[in-house]
């Protein structure tokens, strides 16, 4: 399904951020996509902040994923 | 609303991030 497929590249992004498999992204890791996606350290630092929801410095999948389909579907569907 | 505002330009800011990566994935080899 459809939902199924959002949850696959939901997790295939993750693990582009999450190079070492830790189940979760800090501030450093999406430093490190500054050289393979075409946005500014200060950008990331911007997607980052908004991700990390309850602000604790560590993206976890849940809030990876509703950043995620809030961009799919629009905000409050999740 | 200011805070529409930013909402609305961290919407952009995650726009552009999760183009990226579809366009990474999906994108040139």
């Amino acid at each position: 399904s459809d939902c199924s497929a959002v949850l696959e590249k939901t997790r295939e992004f993750f693990q582009i951020c999450d190079i070492e498999g830790k189940g979760f992204i800090t501030r450093r890791d999406m430093q490190r996509l500054n050289g393979e996606l075409p946005l500014s350290a200060e950008e990331l630092e911007n997607v980052f902040d908004t991700l990390d929801t309850d602000g604790n410095g560590y993206l976890t999948l849940e809030e990876f994923s509703s950043g995620f389909s809030e961009f799919m579907f629009g905000p409050g569907v999740v | 609303d200011p805070n529409m505002k930013g909402a609305a330009a961290n919407e952009g800011v995650l726009a552009n991030f999760f183009n990226s990566l579809l366009s990474k994935k999906t994108g040139a080899p």
